[in-house]
């Protein structure tokens, strides 16, 4: 028996949203302690990482382990049939379950929908625990325009940490550009820009995994960005009282 | 030019 009820089904919606574009079907893992999800892309350039704590739910049982293999496509129908302020509970009665019961409450009504599950064999990656050179926290918002303007002026975007602070910048067929965010201890904690360079990076990414993931800046007014020289660059949000959702990115390196 | 690296380069399968 799995039931976990989101007091705030916007939030659920907004997750969904945000790794629609990445990944397609995905096995949603239950146990004891929450709820995760685990995914690459298609290309197997990104890895999608959800994790929900069971104490940020409004009702959280499950007895036993689950996995409940589904389509994003297909959740994302059901979803729509849900307002935004939705108290969202998702529930499952047997073991190997072959649906996934939805329920939709607001103050006028009530809606219950079934999605079909389907079995998925998919490789699951050991994501090592790793201690990043380099940690940088500023504002989703920020990041995110950044990440737009500069892949206008090309695919590939590169990230340079140092003890100042970060730059992005791009090198294209229509010239160069390039973005220092300076860093600002404001008290408001939504503007901050805070970097921990041990050891400073240059790395280079597809800019449009960026711009995909960052429908994500829904969830937090902060991003933070992990990077170790030649290793994949982690983009966490965190998802207040629950949890996290994280985008792994492969870098693009000199060949 | 920059070659795109695969994300399970980096990452184990368990």
């Amino acid at each position: 028996m799995f039931e976990a009820k989101f007091e705030d089904g916007g939030l659920f919606k907004k997750i969904v949203e945000a790794i629609k574009e990445l990944v397609k079907n995905v096995n949603l893992e239950a146990n004891g302690t929450g709820i995760s999800l685990q995914a690459m892309d298609t290309s197997h350039v990104a890895l999608v990482a959800l994790q929900l704590n069971e104490k940020g739910f409004k009702k959280y049982r499950c007895e036993k382990s689950l996995t409940m293999g589904l389509s994003i496509e297909n959740l994302q129908k059901i979803l729509k049939c849900s307002g935004n302020d939705d108290q969202i509970t998702l529930r499952t009665q047997d073991e190997e379950p072959t649906t996934l019961s939805f329920t939709f409450e607001s103050k006028n009504r009530i809606s219950e929908f079934q999605l079909n599950l389907m079995s998925l064999d998919q490789e699951q990656l050991g994501v090592p625990d790793t201690e990043y050179s380099s940690v940088v926290r500023m504002p989703s918002n920020e990041f995110t325009k950044i990440c737009r303007e500069l892949g206008n002026i090309n695919e590939a975007i590169g990230i340079e940490t140092s003890k100042e602070g970060i730059k992005f910048y791009v090198k294209g067929d229509i010239g160069e550009g390039q973005v220092s965010v300076k860093i600002n201890d404001t008290e408001k904690p939504e503007e901050r820009v805070e970097c921990e360079v041990d050891e400073p990076v240059n790395l280079s990414f597809a800019v449009r995994y960026f711009n995909l993931f960052n429908k994500a800046s829904a969830l937090s007014s902060q991003v933070i960005l992990s990077m170790s020289q030649d290793q994949p660059l982690v983009i966490e949000y965190i998802i207040e009282e629950m949890g996290s959702l994280k985008l792994y990115l492969a870098p693009k390196i000199n060949d | 030019g920059l070659q795109q690296t695969k994300i399970n380069k980096y990452f184990s399968q368990i």
